[in-house]
């Protein structure tokens, strides 16, 4: 089903960015 | 980075209305009209960093409004500012080329678009700060066309700012 896939490739894009957000090192230095 | 998808602004704010709930203020925000005032945008604000938007900025924000919209202006800007002063001092961040809010917009007219854009400026402090993790993992339960909004907004905001 390419409506099933597109859905899954979706919840992909969107795990990955949200986990590179969380490991992404922030705030002000020092 | 490759170039964030164009935002829909009317969506944004739909979807950052949605996510703003999460935060469980104390003040009502189930519509664009309850967040003219900056009560909840500031309740949240305080909530993301109580330390930085402690009681003393808070106190500086005027609870009950009505339908005075300078009064509302007025609020507005105090937020905007905490915000973008937080960006620079706390998370070392300058946003550059952000089309920053009408606050005059959204006090006068309850534009959704403008609001739509302090939103996103709060989206990113949220998604910047301490305590991000427990912010993030609550974007990442929400649903998945919130999520997109979210995740283009936030795409839009790093690509415009310098460390």
């Amino acid at each position: 089903d390419p409506n099933m896939k597109a859905g899954a490739a979706n919840e992909g894009v969107l795990a990955n960015f949200f986990n590179s957000l969380l490991s992404k090192k922030t705030g002000a230095p020092g | 980075m490759s170039t964030p998808e164009s935002l829909d602004r009317m969506e944004l704010c739909e979807s950052l209305l949605t996510w703003i709930q999460t935060f469980g203020v104390e003040a009502p925000c189930k519509t664009v009209e309850d967040l003219t005032s900056g009560v909840v945008m500031a309740q949240a604000l305080q909530k993301i960093d109580i330390v930085y938007f402690n009681d003393a900025w808070i106190s500086r924000i005027k609870p009950e409004v009505g339908d005075n919209w300078r009064l509302k202006v007025s609020n507005l800007k105090k937020i905007l500012k905490g915000i973008l002063d937080y960006y620079q001092e706390s998370l070392g961040q300058h946003i550059n080329d952000f089309t920053l809010p009408d606050v005059n917009l959204i006090g006068e007219h309850s534009d959704a678009a403008e609001l739509g854009r302090m939103l996103q400026l709060i989206l990113g402090c949220a998604v910047n700060c301490e305590q991000k993790q427990e912010y993030i993992q609550t974007i990442m339960m929400m649903e998945e066309s919130v999520q997109h909004v979210v995740m283009t907004a936030i795409q839009e905001l790093m690509s415009k700012e310098t460390q």
